[in-house]
């Protein structure tokens, strides 16, 4: 049975991206075959997998508009098992055009079921907001994981977030739930990371993942090699988080 | 003459608002008379400045809207000389609507109109996304200040960016420019930084500010306190930065 997970948060630069790639890599390298889809108009997923997007003309914004099947798409990462529907700039004007066409919240929920059974799990990266788009892979997924930067400003958004998702569950996808929030770019020193937190805790109990993910330079420096952290530096305190995260993610679906 | 500055990059959490907020605030300790126009549904800018936004009903939603005039809207944030147009998560319906909207890119720049006369400066700041509320904000700048965090996924979204300006230009505000690049979060001990900098020093001759904004955990303890950094921690690296950026910014404005 497949997993479908948004990577959602509409706060900017909390690590999604970084998460849903490191997360998916890890995945296949423990022998899951995974399928990476990139919502997000920046198309960041494919450039930290070193993928090149200058000359790719079917993507997922074709796909959503119905000109392209999903399968003519769908591209490999170079990784064993682990393939990515890649985004390009385009898409922000898919969203604008989406906008009024019939299905429109749930065209890549329909693409997707196309595809399903080839994958064991299905990452959706979500942009920074809460449009079309994100509506789109928030209705398509079984559960959302939340990165949030332990940042002061990352608590404003997590009522909107949460908002957002039960009118999802009410009126597009009833069987959405909270997978968790992982707690991302952690500076130990700082008394705000541990405040922020002991806040979502209060906020999200039995949601917040174990695995909190620290501030690594090694995570920023990665995507310019067009590498997973796995690969650019295994020992590093970002890639152990990120080998953890997973092994967390598989323990919690086995006991559900 | 007012000047009205977008602060905008599509890519998430580069400090957008820690620029608004905190150049706004420097502004208006010098005498001049600032407007803070926030265009994120997130809201932060008000939260960044102490103000409580639970029974806010009049906000910047409303004004594209139509429903209510500007002057209603505007609010004091308890500086002298520092006024907020503040954002509220409804915000994100309102930009559905608008869409169905006559003038749909220009309702700000109408709306705007009105107060500019009262102002010395109008700073605008803009969600992370280039849809119709950022061309709201687009459209009604006469210059474009664009945060850039000093990471190598930042450098992806700045072609998009320059077209959507470019874009604008030409079909909604001529007389819109790039004022500049303020480099934000930089760790002078990462390589990766200063190779960022000499990036973008080179895709943007001329347009990149002096003055760069170090990262600074002082900038990310303010919001909680609901202060300006001036004010949270007049002595930081993060305070002096942004003292030196809205002189710099004055300096740039006698020159031109
Ligand atoms: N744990 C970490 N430690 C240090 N840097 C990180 C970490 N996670 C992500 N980064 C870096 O921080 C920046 C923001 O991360 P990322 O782009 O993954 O966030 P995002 O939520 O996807 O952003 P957006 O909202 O723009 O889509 C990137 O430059 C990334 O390389
Ligand atoms: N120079 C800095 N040093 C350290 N932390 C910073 C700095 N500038 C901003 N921050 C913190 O980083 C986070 C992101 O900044 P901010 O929210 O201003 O970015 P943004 O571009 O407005 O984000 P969004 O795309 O979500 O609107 C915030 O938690 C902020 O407090
Ligand atoms: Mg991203
Ligand atoms: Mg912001």
């Amino acid at each position: 049975q497949h997993m479908i997970i948004a990577i959602a948060n509409q706060k900017g630069g909390v690590g999604k991206t970084t998460t849903a790639i490191n997360l998916g890599g890890n995945l296949a390298q423990r022998g899951r075959r995974v399928l990476l889809v990139d919502l997000d108009p920046q198309g960041n997923a494919a450039t930290c997998l070193g993928i090149q997007k200058q000359r790719l003309e079917q993507t997922v914004g074709e796909v959503l508009l119905g000109e392209t099947p999903i399968q003519e798409a769908i591209m490999p990462t170079g990784r064993p098992g682990f393939d990515i529907l890649p985004a390009t700039p385009d898409l922000a004007g898919t969203a604008v055009s989406l906008a009024g066409l019939m299905a429109r919240e749930t065209r890549l929920r329909q693409a997707l079921a196309v595809v399903a059974n080839q994958y064991d799990f299905i990452l959706i990266d979500c942009p920074p907001s809460l449009d079309l788009l994100t509506v789109n892979g928030l209705a398509s997924a079984n559960q959302v994981v939340i990165p949030l930067q332990c940042e002061f400003l990352a608590l404003e958004g997590l009522a909107q977030l949460k908002e957002t998702i039960e009118l999802i569950r009410t009126h597009l996808n009833s069987t959405l739930f909270i997978g968790g929030v992982v707690m991302t770019m952690y500076d130990g020193r700082a008394n705000l990371a541990r405040q922020v937190v002991e806040e979502v805790r209060r906020y999200f109990p039995q949601r917040i993942f174990n695995t909190i993910i620290p501030r690594n330079i090694r995570l920023s420096e990665a995507p310019s090699h067009g590498e997973l952290i796995a690969e650019y530096d295994p020992q590093s305190r970002g890639a152990q988080a990120y080998a953890a995260l997973a092994e967390e993610l598989l323990q919690r679906e086995e006991t559900r």
